[in-house]
């Protein structure tokens, strides 16, 4: 059975497309097979981003190492039950197939409350939750005192995951190892970042998830998205900026944090 | 009738809560009276921000100018024709209510597709579209050669858009004004940006918006949103970063880009 990687938050641009591309790219550079799936096939961002690096590859004659990628597409059935039903069907199939044959899968998850992303949840051994360094992003963990920044109480999406949390031990005993990682840090904003700092930190203990240190706000993380490129596939001693050099950093570093089981692979 | 001002973007994370927020705060500060409708009742982001703002002024004594304020919640009926009739009409309740007593409604729209969303778009006077300076967010609006950068064809929300502007046609003769305003631009990656401006004005003449200068990368339009104010509520001649001075006129330069009916009112 393969390790499952969840990329999820309801709060949408948070950078869920662009940590599942980049940790799925880390993996087939150290030589896993990687399967990737997308939720969000309306957006399917992830997905044109495979599709962005098969064309290129294609049309440069460059090898590039790629992802078994699916999209689960939204049903269209009359009622909702019938809609569920037919998703989770789709879900579950598509999961099975892609955990057969490979080391790792990849889930990337839509910017909102959807069945398809509530099941991704559910079978997650990793969940890593990105978010911008904000308080409006933050509002959907839980809910702070705007004179003191204590925490009032949990918000929409730590429910959901909490629930999500049940339903995997339920169904096979298994736990989530919840991560949450910060993105888009500003190099400036102290006071602003330091108060995250703090309710991250108190809200980490309080409903069990872990801190990443996250990545910075670098145009390397997004630039490349036309071709289908990441920072891992720019050959080493090239002529790399002190932004390039720090991504990569974080990147790395963010796979540390995942304690991913490579050993045993 | 109230000139309708719709926030959307299918892309999360674009800002659109956080320009329907101050767009917001300009019009009341400017005298008119304004309502706000949130069609994104899971996240309820817009909501929050309003909510945080109540209960700062009451806890702060401070008298603030309001918007009056609305939330439509999801339908849970069974079949989804149900839930679209359901939506519909409090929809419409909503704002025939909104329109009758304000000089403007503000909607703020949800980062995905949803039937309210649709709602939302298909009575919009102005419509503006927050965009991050990223080719992931542009890939939403159309898609480009990775080598050339030529616009290959529109994407699904310039085509949900262009669905909007007939169906307003059709139900009474108006017409959207479309405003594409770039988000979280950064002072630093030339390149990137202006490869962005390049496709944004290529694109603007093809399907037809118009293009707004946008907002830069700046910590004073997420760090109030716990207390819910905005930099328009912050006394002129305080202690002013450049970088407040500096947001104030680029939320000036977007009301004057939009080209409202202010002296009509
Ligand atoms: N570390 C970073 N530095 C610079 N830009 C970033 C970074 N991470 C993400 N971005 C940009 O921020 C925007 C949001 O990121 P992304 O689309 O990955 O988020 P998401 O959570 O997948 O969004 P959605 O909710 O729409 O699925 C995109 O324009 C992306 O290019
Ligand atoms: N100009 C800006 N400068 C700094 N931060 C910004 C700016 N605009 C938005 N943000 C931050 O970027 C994130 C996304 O903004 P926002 O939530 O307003 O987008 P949205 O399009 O409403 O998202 P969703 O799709 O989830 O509804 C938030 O964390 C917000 O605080
Ligand atoms: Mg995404
Ligand atoms: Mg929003």
């Amino acid at each position: 059975r393969a390790h499952v990687i969840v990329l999820g938050n309801e709060k949408g641009g948070s950078g869920k497309t662009t940590s599942a591309m980049h940790v799925i790219a880390v993996l087939l550079q150290e030589g896993f097979r990687v399967a990737s799936m997308d939720l969000d096939s309306r957006q399917r961002s992830l997905t044109r981003y495979v599709e962005n690096r098969a064309a290129w590859s294609q049309s440069n004659g460059v090898r590039l190492a790629m992802p078994d990628h699916q999209v689960i597409e939204l049903s269209d059935k009359e009622t909702v039950a019938e809609r569920q039903e037919d998703e989770r069907e789709r879900f579950q199939a598509g999961l099975a197939r892609a955990s057969a044959a490979h080391d790792f899968v990849v889930i990337d998850c839509p910017g909102s409350d959807s069945f398809l992303s509530r099941l991704g949840h559910a079978v997650a051994d990793t969940l890593i939750t990105p978010m911008n360094d904000s308080f409006v992003d933050f509002d959907l963990l839980a809910r702070v005192d705007p004179q003191t920044y204590e925490i009032k109480g949990p918000s929409v999406y730590s429910e959901m995951v909490w629930e999500s949390r049940k339903r995997r031990a339920m169904a096979d005993g298994g736990s989530i190892d919840w991560v949450v990682m910060r993105n888009r840090l500003s190099m400036l904003d102290a006071k602003n970042k330091r108060r995250l700092e703090g309710v991250l930190e108190a809200l980490a203990d309080r409903i069990g998830f872990r801190l990443a240190p996250g990545f910075g706000e670098r145009v390397i993380f997004r630039e490349m998205f036309p071709s289908g490129l990441t920072l891992l596939d720019l050959k080493e001693g090239g002529a790399w900026s002190m932004s390039h050099v720090a991504a990569r950093a974080e990147v790395r570093q963010l796979i540390e944090t995942l304690d991913l089981p490579l050993a045993e692979m």
